[in-house]
């Protein structure tokens, strides 16, 4: 694992919660809001399984601590998005925020009924950027959440023990994380 | 002709018609194998990807060679990328560079990096 330069992080009073909000008027309109929220929601639980720090999803866009969206080309913060494939996806580190897609790519959270070449897996990038804004850079380690690559149609959204490690460095460890629980998982994953 | 697994069929584009494919990466291919020294029109494109991603100084004339600054870089991002540290353009390290990615730089600890802003 890796983090930013300076080693950026939430501070926040204990129990630290942050807050979380989509854009109204930067999102794609081909999945439901709601399995949006779904997505996200999942994606947020899996980093606040592991460290004390939990989110809430809030109406108010502007005062949230965390700001999801869906943009096209260049989009003002200086790191334009280049259409189908190429760039996913990119976030900002603590505190900043800012968690940005690119809408131009065919983003889904069902293979089953997305037959396109190109989709991408809206849960696993999610994860990953969720990582960034929690203050993890990217990981060399291929198997690893944080690792800066993913292909089309595949799904990476378990976090192993590379991502588990650099963000409880962060912000200690959640009371209900157990090391043998991940390990299993981890094991359980790789076919035993 | 090498075509990685993870990029093979994508020609096109089935959901926005206004958003052409990322064509510079997928292009990338022709470069296997290609080592210091040689000139191809076109490395200057990878060498804007690795100057995109914290690997190369930015610059406003890369040349078309794979120059010693170029090797440097390539062994640079097989090492940020778990990859084997050869230098050389090999299959393994162009299809890592073709596969979509996070726009974040992999380099986290380059000063001058837009994305490590704070809020204050």
């Amino acid at each position: 694992f890796a983090y930013f330069y300076g080693k950026p992080r939430w501070v926040k009073e204990s129990p630290m919660t942050l807050t979380y909000a989509f854009s109204a008027n930067n999102m794609i309109d081909y999945i439901s809001l709601e399995e949006i929220k779904r997505v996200f929601k999942h994606a947020f639980a899996r980093w606040a399984s592991v460290i004390p720090v939990s989110f809430m999803e809030v109406e108010y866009y502007q005062s949230a601590n965390i700001r999801i969206g869906w943009y096209h080309r260049d989009h003002g913060d200086g790191e334009p998005f280049d259409g189908v494939l190429g760039v996913l996806a990119h976030a900002f580190s603590p505190e900043n925020g800012r968690l940005h897609l690119d809408a131009a790519e065919t983003w889904s959270v069902d293979f089953e009924t997305v037959k396109s070449r190109e989709a991408v897996d809206l849960e696993s990038v999610a994860t990953h950027e969720i990582g960034h804004i929690l203050g993890l850079a990217h990981s060399s380690i291929k198997e690893a959440v944080m690792y800066p690559s993913l292909s089309p149609r595949s799904v990476k959204v378990d976090l192993k023990l590379d991502d588990v490690e650099g963000v409880q460095a962060l912000y200690g460890t959640n009371p209900n994380f157990t090391l043998s629980s991940l390990l299993e998982s981890e094991n359980s994953s790789n076919g035993g | 002709r090498f075509i990685p697994d993870s990029i093979t069929g994508i020609t096109t584009d089935t959901h926005n018609v206004t958003d052409a494919h990322n064509v510079t990466w997928h292009d990338f291919g022709r470069f296997l194998d290609v080592g210091r020294g040689s000139e191809v029109s076109g490395m200057s494109e990878l060498k804007k990807y690795l100057c995109r991603f914290g690997y190369l100084p930015s610059t406003n004339n890369f040349t078309d060679v794979f120059d010693k600054e170029l090797e440097s870089a390539v062994r640079a991002y097989q090492s940020s990328l778990g990859l084997s540290v050869t230098g050389k353009l090999d299959s393994d390290t162009i299809s890592t560079i073709m596969s979509p990615r996070c726009g974040l730089r992999d380099t986290a600890h380059n000063t001058t990096d837009k994305l490590h802003v704070t809020r204050h």
